[in-house]
């Protein structure tokens, strides 16, 4: 018969001991197989939490061996999860998320002076103490850049299908279909025609969810920013590509259109806290394009009025949005020859780039802001679906 | 009197596509 033993409980020091043995097994449950809702209604990025404190554990009995082969084995396992599900939104912020904070926690507790300054005492005594990880920063450091890349291209590839009929094609303005260009009139503005048509609210709905995984995930809010802040810029940038080659939403309507639906965009961002995010700015060609299609363009006066507004277009973008202006009606004149002539002069002196679109595929170079944690690990709780029990609290 | 931090040794590590290179030669090694 077995005696159950009372053992005395030792105050956990917020390490975590394994098995050599045991490291496939802790890879599979807390990296290759784990699926990020498994972990809902816990402490945001808990897997990296569990990492470095087996990596503290290891360190702590000064095994270099164990640390290499963990962290190795941590960045590999990360790596083909994110191959296996390179579409899947979730998972890659999840890993994204994850990867920031075992970064985060390995400047935290790197006993660089630097980076404790807004440690507890207790905090302190969490940190390395035999091995100095700098290189192994860099290269989970390497792989957060891969993971944000992979992040956007997985985002981009769900919205870039909605940009063009959700900011140029739909009419949310009422009454605005009845103003549209003579001969150019839509062939149906119903969404339930079969057509890919989206309307802005799809696009909102859609970075609401965006927005609500990488909060919930708990990702820095720096980068959830930069990634705003990326995805403003390609629907800045396809939409205006769109623009400038479709003569048919060169028009005043389209224009009134376009700033609403600019507009609705600010609205959500500042409703979400990330009007600092720079996202605004980005989307400046299309609100200046927006404006230009809106303004009078007839007088000396109209050309100075759009040289001094249209800062953040070219002169070439300029002239090619005025060439395919289309009139809304019999009563409303063409852009004239010598009024194209008129803003090309005012112009020249402008060093503008020559390339008529902008590059959608264009990528602003992502920060990961030093973020420490006020979590300590002695809090942390390993909840028992991860299947982790061969883990000793130390 | 002040007690000073303990020398740590610094751990090399691979770069990123060191790894990779090293991760894919060792699955084909591999049956």
């Amino acid at each position: 018969r077995q005696v159950t033993v009372q053992r005395k409980e030792k105050d956990f020091q917020g390490m975590l001991e394994y098995h050599k043995e045991d490291e496939a097994l802790l890879i599979r449950n807390l990296v290759t197989e784990l699926k990020p809702q498994m972990l809902s209604g816990t402490v945001p990025c808990l897997p990296a939490y569990i990492l470095y404190m087996c990596i503290r554990h290891a360190d702590y009995t000064n095994d270099d061996v164990k640390v290499h082969s963990l962290l190795t084995s941590t960045i590999n396992g990360i790596k083909k999860v994110l191959k296996k599900h390179n579409d899947d939104f979730e998972m890659t912020s999840f890993w994204l998320s994850n990867t920031c904070r075992l970064l985060h926690c390995l400047k935290q507790y790197s006993g660089d002076e630097g980076f404790m300054t807004q440690n507890t005492a207790k905090q302190n005594e969490h940190c390395l103490k035999n091995f100095d990880l700098t290189e192994y920063r860099q290269v989970l450091s390497d792989l957060s850049i891969q993971i944000y890349q992979q992040l956007i291209k997985i985002a981009e590839g769900v919205l870039q299908p909605m940009i063009v009929s959700a900011m140029l094609e739909n009419e949310s303005i009422q009454g605005l279909s009845g103003v549209k260009p003579t001969g150019y009139r839509k062939r149906s503005s119903s969404m339930a025609d079969g057509d890919n048509s989206y309307c802005l609210e799809a696009i909102i709905r859609q970075m609401n969810s965006f927005h609500t995984v990488l909060c919930d995930q708990g990702l820095d809010p720096e980068i959830i920013m930069q990634v705003f802040k990326q995805l403003f810029y390609m629907i800045n940038a396809v939409t205006l590509n769109n623009l400038l080659l479709r003569k048919d939403v060169c028009s005043w309507s389209t224009g009134m259109q376009l700033r609403y639906n600019i507009s609705q965009l600010e609205e959500w961002l500042r409703g979400r806290n990330l009007h600092q995010s720079g996202a605004v700015q980005t989307m400046e060609p299309l609100i200046q394009a927006a404006q230009l299609l809106q303004l009078k363009k007839k007088t000396q006066e109209d050309a100075e009025a759009i040289c001094s507004l249209c800062t953040s277009l070219s002169t070439q973008q300029i002239v090619k949005i005025l060439n395919l202006y289309t009139p809304l009606n019999e009563f409303e004149e063409r852009v004239t020859v010598a009024f194209i002539r008129t803003i090309q002069a005012q112009l020249q002196e402008r060093n503008d780039p020559q390339q008529l679109l902008l590059d959608s595929k264009h990528m602003f170079p992502v920060l990961f802001p030093f973020n420490p944690s006020s979590l300590t690990m002695d809090s942390i709780h390993i909840p028992a679906c991860l299947n982790l029990e061969f883990l000793n609290e130390v | 009197s002040s007690q000073r931090p303990r020398p740590r040794v610094l751990l090399k590590a691979p770069t990123l596509a060191e790894m990779e290179e090293m991760n894919t030669s060792e699955e084909e090694e591999s049956p």
